[in-house]
C-alpha cells in the first residue's frame, strides 16, 4: 500500500486490522533465565533470524536457556540497552519495533559495534542467504 | 557503522561508479512513487563519488521490488510491520520491499492516523545502505541502525553512515562535509516536511 499525501487520509479511512508481527512478544515481559513460557521458541526463533542464536530453529525449545540469555545480552549491547540478559521492558520494547530485515550478525561476527568486528565464538554459519 | 563480512569487505568495483536503479514492473509505481527512491540515491551519491540513474530495463544494476511473503530469496516477509525491507550486498543489487506495509510516499508521517505507517524514504535510504556494502550500527542517530518506529521519519545520513561509506568509496569532490544533504533537499526539510 503506497499512500501519496498520508496528511490527507481522514481518521479511521484505513482500519488497523493486522495486530504488528511481533506484537505477540510483549507476553514475554519479565520472563528470566531457568524459566520456560509457553511460545518463547518463537522468540529464539526471532533472534536466529537476525543473526544471534546459530541453532537451527527446529532445535528450540520454550525453554529460558543460556543460547536465550547469551542472544539478549548480545542483542542489549548491539542495541546500547542496558545488558540484563532478560526480557525487560526496555528490550522487549526495541524487540517489537518494525526493523530492516538484514540481519545483525553474519556468519558469526557482529560488526554492529562502531567502527570494529568481533568475532563471536561460533564456528556455524547462519543465515548467510546472500545478505 | 559496519560493513559485510569480507575480507575485503564487498563494495561495487572501481568499474561500476555509475549505477543504474529499476523498478520491479509488476508494481506499477507512479513518478511520485518513484521520486522517494530518486531522492533517497541523491543522499548517498552526495557524499560518494557515485552516481544512480533510473532505467527502464530491469536489467540494471540495482533493482527494486515491493513483494509479499515468500517471494523466492529465502527471506519471506511478514506483514504489517516486522520487517519492513531488505536488501542484498553488493554486486547483487537487490531491494526488496514489504508490499504489506502501509508505505507513506508524502506528507507528515508523524501526525498520520494510521498506527502502521512506515516512511518510504526512510527505510530506502537505510537499504540503499546495504546495496552499497554497509551493515548495521549501533548509533541510533544513523540510518543504518536496524529499526525504525513506524509514523518515524529519519533520512539524513549521520556522521556514523559517511564516514562507513566514505571509507569504501572515498568522498564525492563536491561535497564540503558540513552538510550531508544538497541545498534543495534540506530546504524542503525545514518547510513543513512537504516535497
Amino acid at each position: 500500500i503506497l499512500l501519496p499525501n498520508i496528511s490527507s487520509i481522514p481518521p479511521g479511512f484505513l482500519p488497523n486490522v493486522t495486530a504488528p508481527a511481533w506484537d505477540s512478544f510483549k507476553k514475554f515481559l519479565g520472563c528470566r533465565p531457568g524459566e520456560k513460557f509457553n511460545g518463547l521458541a518463537k522468540i529464539k526463533q526471532y533472534f536466529h533470524y537476525f543473526g544471534y542464536i546459530p541453532n537451527s530453529p527446529s532445535n528450540f525449545t520454550d525453554d529460558f536457556d543460556d543460547v536465550l540469555e547469551s542472544a539478549l545480552r548480545t542483542y542489549q549491547q548491539n542495541f546500547n540497552l542496558k545488558v540484563t540478559g532478560e526480557l525487560d521492558q526496555q528490550t522487549l520494547n526495541k524487540i517489537v519495533q518494525p526493523r530492516c530485515g538484514n540481519a545483525d550478525i553474519i556468519n558469526g561476527t557482529t560488526t554492529m559495534n562502531s567502527g570494529k568486528w568481533t568475532a563471536f565464538n561460533t564456528t556455524s554459519p547462519f543465515h548467510t542467504v546472500g545478505h | 557503522y559496519s560493513f559485510f563480512p569480507g575480507n575485503p569487505p564487498p563494495r561495487w568495483p572501481d568499474s561500476k561508479r555509475d549505477l543504474t536503479y529499476s523498478f520491479w514492473p509488476g508494481n506499477g509505481l507512479t513518478d511520485q512513487d518513484k521520486s522517494v527512491f530518486t531522492r533517497a540515491f541523491a543522499r548517498w551519491s552526495t557524499v560518494i563519488p557515485m552516481t544512480f540513474t533510473e532505467t527502464d530495463s530491469f536489467n540494471s544494476d540495482i533493482r527494486i521490488g515491493f513483494f509479499s511473503g515468500d517471494h523466492g530469496d529465502g527471506e519471506p516477509f511478514d506483514g504489517v510491520l516486522g520487517t519492513l525491507a531488505h536488501a542484498f550486498s553488493p554486486p547483487s543489487g537487490l531491494l526488496h520491499l514489504d508490499s504489506e506495509e502501509e508505505w507513506v510516499v508524502s506528507g507528515d508521517v508523524s501526525t498520520s492516523s494510521i498506527l502502521s505507517a512506515v516512511d518510504l524514504e526512510s527505510v530506502v535510504v537505510h537499504e540503499i545502505g546495504h546495496l552499497l556494502g554497509l551493515g548495521h550500527s549501533s548509533i541510533e542517530e544513523a540510518i543504518m541502525y536496524p529499526s525504525i518506529s513506524s509514523r518515524t521519519r529519519k533520512v539524513e545520513l549521520a556522521q556514523d553512515d559517511i564516514e562507513g561509506i566514505q571509507k569504501l568509496y572515498g568522498k564525492n569532490p563536491n561535497y564540503n562535509g558540513s552538510s550531508p544533504l544538497t541545498p534543495a533537499i534540506q530546504e524542503r526539510e525545514t518547510n513543513g516536511g512537504q516535497y
